[in-house]
């Protein structure tokens, strides 16, 4: 939730120059917004119709940059670098950030070995600081560092830009989770039900027991 | 309307002070309320002690029959069941207060003193009743208030007990039973001895515009707290120490019953009729601690169902 | 709108919230104490 209030105006501002831009300037903004610290969402700009529109032309692989950007890792990169332009060391930084938060959502626990080969990181230390300096401190992600048993448990970690497909899968799990929660209410009510309806029974048994043992005094 | 009773008016409060209407009748005095400030910093103050009884003071004016506690103080002493006037340590402590709070333009005057029974519930001991009859004799008015920081999360509200001492020498009315709550074994003599010396206030709460607006911020912080807590691991030592303590007074009461085995049939009804309350009792104790139990029980559980059978 | 999209994306990897052995034999302790203390109970209320 913070991450996205912080990136907001952002969005907004690199929107909105988006819509007003074509061709090479328009490449400009896209690097600027691929290379900007703070900024770890880019559906919004590309579904900007001019941003659409460099498809197919000579720009048209900065709008691969920015796709790559929304939903693809550094490993992706690395595969497709041929057909990619050369990115700047800013931009290098963003897309391991980006890769970590993929990584996430995969797995709670992330092997540190696994880490430094999708980051092409060296060495433990270097791993580390990278996700306390560029991970943590960025609030991308929330976790701890075992270093003795070598991995990242995540806690948090911040969204990335859906594909259409991913949607799908959301959907079931809200509706799981929808089902598992009104389920769960039925049971407690059906739980106070019953808790109501024995009180009631306990009390009619110890006053007609009450009242057995007051007639047998009488008796006695 | 919510605000309104935060005005001090001084007039108001030297005409009582003149008055002195509660020195005419020892019951005068019948409820207390108490403000959010006042109540958050006392309760936090408590449970910052742990199992230690910690002390403080309190702020506030006289409204009729009722004590306005507007604020609280803590005081820099520990162990208060452990000797009268245990706040005789912080004498200077408290007039230097006082003092630097009427420079900061806080003119409400010490109403009285508070301090914590963990785990024991809200009573006084008879170190209490000794070190309230001194504070009523001498800085009147002035009210006790207990709070227990210990059963107030095992309970989940806040354990708290408003009181004033008789004089002595003074018959109290006789009373409406009080709520009952668990007294330890160990504690059980003390609380008997002294419970005719004192009555117990009505306590309510009130807070003004500016704290509705605070809490209602921290509403989602305080659930966040609240999901994220157990009862059953915070409190373990506490139950334990029920439980402990609820096996002694079995013992106890299983050794009254032997020894009156056989004088059974010609023991007093009314010796029975206490034999039997005292076993309900312990049946009342432990079906509290079970209760307690399986709430937290049924936190974790509904915790467990929400958030750990949904997978992706 | 996408950045609810991200912020639910977000929150449902978090689910669930723990899923380990060590917890869930920590959580079947409890319960069983818990129920433990609750049969003791009933036999102290006998």
């Amino acid at each position: 939730m913070d991450i996205e209030q912080k990136q907001a105006e952002l969005i907004e501002q690199f929107v909105s120059r988006a819509e007003n831009l074509r061709g090479g300037s328009l490449a400009n903004v896209i690097v600027e917004a691929t290379s900007h610290p703070s900024l770890f969402a880019f559906s919004e700009i590309l579904s900007v119709p001019s941003v659409a529109e460099l498809q197919g032309t000579e720009y048209s692989v900065y709008l691969d940059v920015l796709r790559l950007f929304a939903h693809g890792t550094w490993s992706d990169y690395k595969s497709n670098a041929g057909s990619l332009p050369p990115l700047q060391p800013d931009q290098v930084l963003k897309l391991k950030q980006l890769s970590v938060l993929t990584l996430a959502e995969t797995d709670k626990v992330l092997p540190y070995d696994q880490l430094m080969q999708q980051l092409d990181v060296s060495n433990v230390r270097e791993l580390e600081d990278f996700l306390i300096n560029e991970c943590m401190y960025a609030g991308i992600v929330r976790g701890k560092l075992d270093q003795l048993r070598r991995c990242f448990e995540v806690q948090f970690a911040a969204g990335r830009d859906l594909r259409p497909e991913q949607i799908g899968s959301m959907l079931q799990t809200l509706t799981t989770w929808l089902n598992t929660s009104e389920n769960l209410l039925l049971s407690i009510q059906e739980k106070i039900k019953w808790a109501d309806t024995m009180g009631e029974l306990d009390k009619k048994h110890r006053k007609e027991i009450e009242e057995r043992v007051e007639d047998v005094k009488k008796t006695l | 309307d919510l605000d309104s009773i935060y005005v001090y008016d001084e007039a108001a409060q030297s005409q009582v002070q003149q008055d002195r209407p509660w020195s005419q009748d020892p019951n005068y005095f019948k409820r207390v309320k108490v403000s959010a400030l006042a109540l958050l910093k006392m309760v936090v103050h408590a449970r910052s002690g742990g199992t230690i009884e910690v002390m403080g003071l309190m702020q506030g004016k006289i409204d009729g029959d009722a004590f306005i506690v507007m604020d609280a103080f803590a005081l820099p002493v520990e162990g208060t069941e452990t000797r009268v006037n245990a706040q005789a340590d912080a004498y200077e402590y408290m007039v230097e207060y006082s003092q630097t709070n009427k420079q900061a333009g806080r003119l409400e005057n010490v109403v009285g003193w508070y301090h914590s029974h963990p785990g024991y519930g809200c009573w006084l001991s008879g170190i209490d009743v000794s070190t309230q009859m001194l504070n009523q004799q001498y800085q009147e008015p002035f009210l006790a208030i207990v709070i227990d920081p210990t059963r107030t999360v095992s309970a989940g509200k806040v354990e708290i007990g408003a009181f004033r001492t008789y004089p002595e020498g003074h018959i109290p009315p006789d009373e409406p039973v009080s709520e009952y709550q668990t007294i330890p074994l160990n504690k059980i003599e003390d609380f008997g001895v002294h419970c005719k010396q004192y009555y117990a206030l009505d306590v309510t709460y009130f807070k003004s515009s500016l704290d509705c607006h605070l809490l209602d911020l921290l509403w989602n912080k305080y659930w966040v707290n609240t999901l994220s807590s157990s009862p059953l691991l915070a409190n373990r030592d506490y139950v334990a120490g029920q439980i402990s303590d609820l096996a002694e007074k079995l013992e106890q009461a299983e050794n009254q019953l032997s020894h009156s085995r056989m004088g059974s049939f010609l023991v007093a009804p009314q010796r029975k009729k206490e034999e039997e309350s005292q076993v309900a009792k312990i049946t009342r104790d432990s079906l509290k601690i079970t209760i307690e139990q399986v709430h937290g029980l049924m936190s974790q559980v509904i915790k467990d169902i929400l958030f750990n059978s949904v997978h992706q | 709108e996408n950045s609810l999209l991200r912020q639910v994306s977000s929150l449902l990897r978090r689910l669930p919230a723990i899923e380990s052995v060590k917890f869930q034999d920590d959580f079947l302790m409890e319960y069983n104490d818990t129920l433990l203390i609750t049969y003791l109970a009933m036999f102290t209320n006998c």
